[in-house]
């Protein structure tokens, strides 16, 4: 574990605790996209099919039983909660998902580390991850005014992924031996579709203007 | 490096 993971994960759990704080609250989901929401419990879901017969630390444990409890229940809210329901713009929302979800799974019977189901369903989960951000930022084009919260989470999101990024170059330097392609193009292309956003984010965050994404 | 070292990171 070193400074950049840790700080990746941190970043990561508090996206997810934004989000969590905006629903449970506000009782609302505006501007979020259910679609990448739906993503990222698919992502986790087949990230940990080993959650219970490969033990890591206990850490590792309590972090993927929170990112697949958290994910789930945000799914669950915006599904099934009234309030939360209401307010998901649903016409807004249409990306086609199945047009990431599958290229993603026949990439990952092509290449990855081993042509087993659970190493398949690990490399399809870093390909899905890289790009299931897509549907919200579709959205958020969409999205007249994006308010703080829902800025704040996609922030977060793709800065996690950057200082995972930095993790790597860390250990690549620090751990002979150390090389994951697979990990790290997926990385790169996930951090690298947020850029625009970033660009958009620090420019409204500098001038104290309201968030907007050009069309 | 074995497999299970490449599933380390979450």
């Amino acid at each position: 574990m070193n400074v950049f993971r840790l700080a990746g994960d941190m970043t990561h759990l508090s996206s997810i605790l934004v989000l969590l704080l905006k629903i449970h609250t506000i009782k609302s989901c505006a501007g979020i996209s259910l679609k990448t929401q739906e993503l990222y419990a698919l992502v986790f879901i087949t990230r940990y099919l080993d959650i219970f017969d490969r033990f890591t630390s206990i850490y590792n444990f309590l972090m993927k039983l929170i990112f697949l409890g958290s994910s789930l229940s945000i799914v669950w809210y915006m599904r099934r909660h009234k309030a939360v329901h209401r307010s998901y713009d649903k016409d807004q929302d249409t990306f086609r998902y199945q047009f990431i979800v599958l290229p993603c799974l026949l990439l990952a019977l092509v290449i990855n580390h081993k042509l087993t189901f659970k190493e398949v369903m690990w490399t399809f989960s870093l390909y899905l991850e890289a790009v299931a951000i897509l549907p919200q930022l579709v959205l958020l084009q969409r999205t007249r005014n994006i308010d703080n919260l829902t800025g704040q989470y996609v922030f977060l999101l793709g800065a996690y992924r950057a200082l995972y990024l930095l993790n790597w170059v860390y250990r690549y330097f620090t751990e002979p031996g150390f090389v994951r392609w697979i990990t790290w193009i997926a990385g790169l292309v996930q951090t690298l579709l947020y850029a625009d956003f970033f660009y958009y984010y620090i420019l409204s965050w500098k001038n104290n203007v309201k968030l907007e994404l050009p069309a | 490096e074995d497999e299970d070292d490449k599933h380390d990171e979450l």
